[in-house]
């Protein structure tokens, strides 16, 4: 038996939002730490991961370890039909090909229940090395967006380019070129405006600018984003989840043909 | 020309 509950609709809701554009289905890998999913996407350029942890949900049960495949479109069918402040359970027999996903309004006068078949996906799970990073980034999620965005109309492409002054990004196109620089922030007020640079060693890499901008889907889930970067090594974009876990996209550098 | 490389030169499968 599985069974996971959470408090608003509106976390899953988001959750899936910063994983369908990138990710047409998935297998929840559920134990009785919590639920993950790894899956790269279809071009095999990024990958994503995502980890919920069992005690950040209000309910949660697992008998015994379940993988769950599950067509995104569809499951975002039945979350469209959640209201954000819904209670949301999921519920699975052991060795089920069903799951339920059940909605409860606050005052519990209406219950909804949707039954979705479940896939049996063929995923490969991949092992991530440990990594000793040049560069850590943290910076408000909703400016990380802004620069991928706004980068997204010079170029295919976008330079990032980390030292101890800060961080730049950079895109050249037809039009010209586009920089964007952040520096360390001095005082805040707010943590969630800092930006803040860990670095070992400078470090330049590019980086196709629709993966990025396919990752920014994850911004309603947090306030701050944590970029990773290493010479040649894929970079890592995370999120965390209040008190639930975090998305991790991983992705795969441009290189010299 | 940088072209775009495959996740998968980066991890190993499981």
């Amino acid at each position: 038996m599985f069974e996971a509950r959470l408090g608003q609709a509106t976390i899953l809701k988001k959750i899936l939002d910063a994983i369908k554009d990138l990710l047409n289905e998935a297998t929840f890998d559920c134990s009785d730490s919590g639920i993950q999913l790894q899956a790269m996407d279809n071009s095999h350029v990024s990958l994503v991961s995502l980890t919920l942890r069992s005690d950040g949900f209000d309910k949660f049960r697992c008998d015994r370890n379940l993988s769950m495949g599950m067509n995104l479109g569809s499951m975002a069918k039945i979350l469209k039909c959640a209201n954000n402040e819904d209670n949301v359970t999921m519920k699975a027999q052991d060795n089920a090909d069903t799951v339920t996903i059940m909605f409860e309004s606050a005052n519990q006068e209406k219950v909804s229940d949707y039954e979705m078949k479940l896939m049996n996906l063929d995923q490969e799970h991949l092992g991530i090395p440990e990594t000793d990073f040049s560069c850590v980034v943290r910076m408000p999620a909703m400016e990380f967006a802004r620069i991928c965005r706004d980068l997204a109309q010079f170029s295919e492409s976008v330079v990032i380019c980390c030292t101890k002054e800060g961080v730049k990004f950079s895109a050249s196109g037809d039009v010209g070129t586009a920089n964007i620089k952040l520096a360390q922030t001095g005082s805040v007020d707010k943590e969630e405006e800092a930006v803040i640079i860990e670095m070992q060693e400078p470090v330049t890499l590019t980086f196709a600018c629709r993966y990025l901008n396919a990752f920014t889907k994850a911004t309603p889930l947090s306030t701050q984003v944590q970029l990773s970067m290493c010479a040649d090594v894929p970079l890592v974009v995370e999120y965390a989840i209040k008190d639930l876990g975090h998305i991790r996209y991983y992705l795969a550098p441009k290189i010299e043909d | 020309k940088k072209v775009q490389g495959s996740i998968r030169n980066y991890f190993t499968s499981k």
